[in-house]
C-alpha cells in the first residue's frame, strides 16, 4: 500500500458517497446516469466475488464491502425510490454496447481462463468505461450541476492516482498487471476532456455547460 | 507477472 493507492482509493469512496448523498438530499437523480450506476455495481459485483475466496486485509475487504454496497444502494435510489426523477430520455446510451464486446474481450485477453479471472477481468475492461452513459448524458443535455461535475472528478482523480500507483509500484516492487494498467489508462483518457472543462469551468464558479 | 490470486488493489 502506497500514499497514491491510498488517496486514489479515498477518492473514488468520496466520488461515490458524494453521489449518493446528492441524491439522497436533493431526493432527485437528475442529470445522473442509470446506466452507469448499474454498470458500475455490475463491475464491483464481478470484480469483488474473490471476497469468498481469499482475504487480503481488513481494509481490502472492508472497502470491498463498501463500495458493492454503496453502488447498490446508489441503483436503488435511481431506479426504485426516486424514479420519477430519473431522467431516462437523455440516458439513451447502448449499455450493451459496451457490455457484449467487452465480456467477448475478457474471454479473449486475460491472465488465466478461469471462472474468477474471466470475470475479474471483465470488470476491469467494463470499470474502464462505465461512464460512457453518464459522459454520453452530460453531452446530450449539455450541462452538468456542479455535485456531478464533483463526482466526476473525484472518479477520474481516482483513475489518475492509480496510474501513478503503478508506475511507483513497478520501480519499487517490480509489479505490474498489464490488463490493469492499458485499462486503467483507457479509462483515464475517457477523463480528460471533462477535466479541462472542470478545471476551466466548474473552479471558475460555472456551472459546467458544453460550448454550443 | 502477478499471480492471478493476488489482486490487493481494489
Amino acid at each position: 500500500m502506497n500514499v497514491f493507492r491510498l488517496v486514489g482509493d479515498l477518492s473514488h469512496l468520496l466520488a461515490i458517497i458524494m453521489l449518493l448523498k446528492k441524491i439522497w438530499s436533493s431526493r432527485s437523480c437528475a442529470g445522473i446516469s442509470g446506466k452507469s450506476q448499474l454498470l458500475f455495481a455490475l463491475v464491483f459485483t464481478t470484480r469483488y466475488l474473490d471476497l469468498f475466496t481469499s482475504f487480503i486485509s481488513v481494509y481490502n475487504t472492508s472497502m470491498k464491502v463498501i463500495y458493492i454496497l454503496c453502488a447498490y444502494a446508489t441503483v436503488y435510489l435511481i431506479y426504485v425510490k426516486f424514479k420519477a426523477t430519473y431522467d431516462h430520455n437523455h440516458d439513451t446510451f447502448r449499455a450493451e454496447f459496451l457490455v457484449v464486446p467487452v465480456g467477448g474481450l475478457a474471454f479473449l485477453v486475460n491472465h488465466d481462463f478461469t471462472p474468477l479471472e474471466i470475470l475479474w477481468t471483465f470488470s476491469i475492461y467494463l470499470e474502464s468505461v462505465a461512464i460512457m452513459p453518464q459522459l454520453f448524458m452530460i453531452s446530450k443535455t449539455g450541462e452538468a450541476e456542479s455535485i456531478t461535475s464533483h463526482y466526476l472528478f473525484c472518479l477520474g482523480g481516482y483513475r489518475a492516482l492509480y496510474i501513478i500507483n503503478w508506475l511507483y509500484r513497478f520501480y519499487s516492487e517490480g509489479f505490474f498487471d498489464l490488463i490493469a494498467i492499458v485499462a486503467g489508462c483507457v479509462q483515464t483518457i475517457l477523463y480528460c476532456d471533462f477535466f479541462y472543462l472542470y478545471i476551466t469551468k466548474v473552479i471558475y464558479g460555472q456551472k459546467l455547460s458544453l460550448p454550443a | 507477472y502477478r499471480q492471478p490470486h493476488e489482486k490487493d488493489e481494489l
